[in-house]
């Protein structure tokens, strides 16, 4: 009925401790586990980037103002050594030193500890003794204490303990031997039956004291009425005021005004989508004192190549830094248009991300103008018949390629050919709806697209489908792929750093897979991200691969085969007949890569 | 028939955007 | 607020509320208006006005006139007449289902004469406009790849030229339209 407080700082060292290992022990843990893991991963990432081509002459062609922007935006990876965690780590340890030196030299405790019953201790064997052992070392030390072999020139004391060690030493081989004394020892920790117990808090006493209890009444106060609720409401406003893509509430809301009041008549362009985002709340949020109008003109800026001015002063920094947030508004836009299932939308959004991320309008060149080095009058005055795209570059030799592009430079157009053989493109080789383990789609099952195509550089010319025999270009038999097709996507390698020198921060390319159906030209589902995707055609001794092609040495096996698989949200239909979709696999970041094609679902039985 | 109007008349400016754009 | 003026029997509203879809509604009622005030018959039905009809059809009847004697630049000037005359002079009231029918039929004729006189964009225009109003027949998928081959916008007429097939998987037309696409496609990208 009455707990005491702790006079004798007997129990609350060890509440203290236990509380303060539960939090440091893992987080040291997860310190040191942090601290390697991210060593090997920075460095995996510096040698990809140092193998990747790509990635080179993006470095190579950045301009120094952005190189400035990185410096001072983008966030500095937390100095593994020095950060607040590895403080708190470091202060925790050294308390639970303090409260272990304490606890060992309080007496109070020691005292207590010693009135523990440890019959495996006082027989003096190991806690794994078999019976035979106990049996053993209790016959050894009864002979030594037994009253009857006790020497009789003790004194009086030493005979009382002699005796008292004997009864120890009794009851320990009880403990451990006799039915009733064991369930004793067992239930209340010593053979006698019950000890005296005492309940009490385990808090030190100094605490309840006249003016430490003011300070906790103070600090109770003040943790409940004033930091709870002010973490909880800026966690909950943070949660509240950004959708599940990160965009701000009210970003998402203009954008499905926008599309709402969208008259069909209206043709999407990326003039119209630069619009739209410039209305963006977190451009207001970045500066409060821009207008939208201005908002428009930085990005309009950026994509025609111009230099920045507002009220006289240099803009640019803002523009770079209104372009890196267009990544997540698109993305967001994207997300919009897919759930107002608008595939024009869709498709003018991913053009405009690419227009965004290369700095260059939308035309029928800009295939060729995301290239360096191009010089853009001498290109469009050229009198050589239609270039336009990458493709049909490659068509002419390289000094002729240097003419058409207007580059003198022997070291710029072969930088500049670098990045155009680089630049991914897709040839179709084959695309089924595919129910993991049935031949046919039955109808109500879940089928899934699988996609087979060949990856590769403008530079190579295009390898028919029938030189691929049909056991390539399979899905796998392996159970493991069976019960999950898409896994084998994630062992694909990540896509490298592009080639966008006119982007504000380093990114990889990704590509936005859109399903649509033919009958009214409606999106499915949410778009489909493909990060991961092997590009070894790329770079796998491009040139020699460019002679053996179509020649009588062409070996398919030289070339990888990449499957995009892409789940289907809705089963097949319950009636058997054919339903056409369209599939669209839109790069984010270059033009010419990529693919659009139709494909029938058979439904039968 | 205003809806269709309305369609009708944007052809104009939809053959400007193609020009445009094309 | 919306005002109201007696004199012009028009309504407006003021500039600071004025949204898009608010001035569509309004120049919507505007017309409506007018043109059922300026019909001075108080016992008029939805049914056409026979007066514009003839118009409209003698118009129709010279285009087809010409076409028949091979002037095809001034069929085309007097069916794209006819067609404008039933977009603007039609009062709004009247039947829409005929009237309809009226501008599917002539646009037809005005595509076709469009796509023989070598004004491309004018007969994609109008076969958009067709598709709109709901006409999904295989000529009009035919009609419009041919106008985008003839434009060079390869990837679109790839893009119609599949959607036609999926409608109407059996069209040969379409088919060798397809193989077509896809040769200039491949020349495209070299």
């Amino acid at each position: 009925l009455n707990y005491d407080y702790d006079e004798t700082n007997e129990t609350w060292p060890f509440f203290l401790l236990t509380v303060l290992l539960m939090i440091i022990v893992p987080l040291t843990i997860s310190q040191i586990y942090k601290i390697f893991l991210q060593k090997d991963k920075n460095e995996s990432i510096e040698d990809e980037e140092k193998k990747n081509i790509l990635s080179k002459l993006n470095d190579k062609y950045t301009s120094n103002e952005i190189k400035e922007f990185r410096d001072i935006f983008e966030t500095k990876k937390d100095s593994n050594i020095l950060s607040w965690k590895n403080l708190i780590i470091i202060i925790g340890w050294i308390s639970i030193a303090i409260l272990i030196q304490r606890i060992n030299s309080n007496d109070a405790i020691i005292d207590a500890a010693k009135g523990i019953f440890d019959p495996y201790e006082i027989l003096g064997i190991s806690g794994s003794s078999s019976e035979r052992e106990i049996k053993s070392a209790y016959r050894k030390l009864s002979l030594k204490f037994h009253p009857d072999k006790v020497p009789k020139d003790l004194s009086e004391s030493d005979k009382n303990m002699m005796e008292e060690t004997f009864v120890q030493i009794t009851k320990a081989y009880e403990a451990l031997t006799d039915e009733t004394v064991r369930e004793n020892f067992l239930k209340y920790g010593h053979p006698d039956g019950p000890q005296s117990t005492s309940h009490g808090i385990a808090l030190p006493s100094f605490l309840i004291d006249s003016t430490s209890s003011l300070v906790l009444v103070i600090f109770y106060i003040s943790s409940f009425v004033l930091l709870l609720p002010y973490f909880v409401s800026q966690w909950w406003n943070k949660t509240k005021l950004y959708t599940r893509n990160n965009l701000h509430v009210k970003t998402a809301g203009s954008f499905v005004s926008r599309l709402v009041n969208y008259k069909p008549s209206q043709i999407a362009t990326v003039d119209l989508i630069i619009n739209w985002l410039s209305y963006a709340e977190e451009f207001k949020l970045f500066y409060p004192d821009l207008t939208p109008e201005d908002f428009e003109n930085l990005l309009q800026d950026h994509i025609h190549n111009r230099d920045s001015k507002i009220n006289g002063k240099d803009a640019n920094m803002m523009k770079f830094r209104i372009v890196a947030k267009c990544h997540t508004l698109l993305h967001g836009f994207l997300e919009v248009c897919c759930g107002f299932r608008n595939l024009e939308m869709a498709i003018v959004c991913m053009d405009t991300f690419k227009c965004i991320v290369q700095g260059i309008p939308m035309s029928k060149d800009s295939q060729i103008l995301q290239l360096p080095n191009v010089n853009e009058e001498i290109f469009k005055n050229g009198s050589i018949d239609e270039i336009h795209t990458l493709g049909k570059l490659f068509t002419f030799d390289n000094e002729k390629i240097g003419k058409i592009l207007g580059i003198k430079d022997e070291a710029k157009l072969s930088e500049t050919l670098s990045v155009a053989s680089n630049i991914p493109q897709f040839k179709l080789l084959r695309a089924d709806f595919v129910v993991p383990g049935e031949e046919y789609v039955t109808p109500s099952s879940t089928p899934y697209i699988s996609i087979k195509v060949l990856v590769r550089s403008a530079k190579q010319k295009i390898i028919p489908t029938e030189k691929f025999p049909t056991d390539l270009l399979k899905e796998s038999d392996d159970f493991e792929d069976l019960k999950n097709p898409f896994a084998s996507m994630e062992r694909e390698p990540l896509m490298p750093t592009s080639f966008a020198p006119k982007f504000p921060t380093k990114r990889r390319n990704t590509w936005c897979c859109l399903i649509a159906l033919q009958k009214d030209i409606k999106i499915l589902q949410t778009p489909y991200r493909l990060e991961r995707l092997s590009l070894s055609n790329l770079s796998k001794d491009l040139d020699k691969r460019a002679i053996k092609e179509l020649g009588p040495d062409f070996n398919p096996e030289d070339w990888e085969i990449g499957f995009i698989k892409l789940p289907l949200g809705q089963q097949a239909p319950a009636e058997l007949g054919n339903i056409y979709m369209r599939v669209v696999i839109k790069s984010t970041d270059y033009f010419g890569a990529d693919l659009d094609l139709t494909m029938m679902m058979q439904v039968r039985e | 028939n205003q809806a269709l109007s309305r369609r009708y008349q944007s052809i104009l400016k939809r053959k400007e955007i193609c020009i445009k754009e094309w | 607020t919306i005002l109201y003026n007696q004199n012009s029997k028009l309504i407006k509203c003021e500039d600071s509320d004025l949204t898009e879809t608010r001035e569509i509604s309004i120049n919507q009622i505007n017309k409506l208006s007018a043109a059922i005030i300026a019909e001075s018959n108080p016992n008029f039905t939805p049914q056409p006005n026979d007066e514009h009809s003839k118009m409209i059809k003698s118009l129709f009847e010279s285009g087809l006139a010409m076409l028949k004697q091979k002037k095809m630049p001034e069929a085309l000037k007097n069916i794209a007449l006819a067609v404008d005359m039933a977009q603007r002079g039609r009062a709004p009231y009247e039947a829409f289902g005929i009237q309809l029918q009226e501008i599917q039929f002539m646009l037809r004729h005005k595509i076709d004469l469009s796509l023989i006189t070598g004004r491309y964009l004018d007969a994609l225009q109008d076969i958009e406009f067709l598709m709109n109003t709901g006409m999904n027949q295989a000529d009009v998928y035919i009609r419009k790849s041919d106008a985008l081959l003839k434009l060079s916008q390869f990837d679109e007429a790839k893009i119609c030229c599949e959607r036609g097939l999926s409608l109407h998987p059996n069209e040969t037309k379409l088919k060798a339209l397809m193989l077509e696409i896809n040769r200039r496609l491949a020349e495209y990208n070299g």
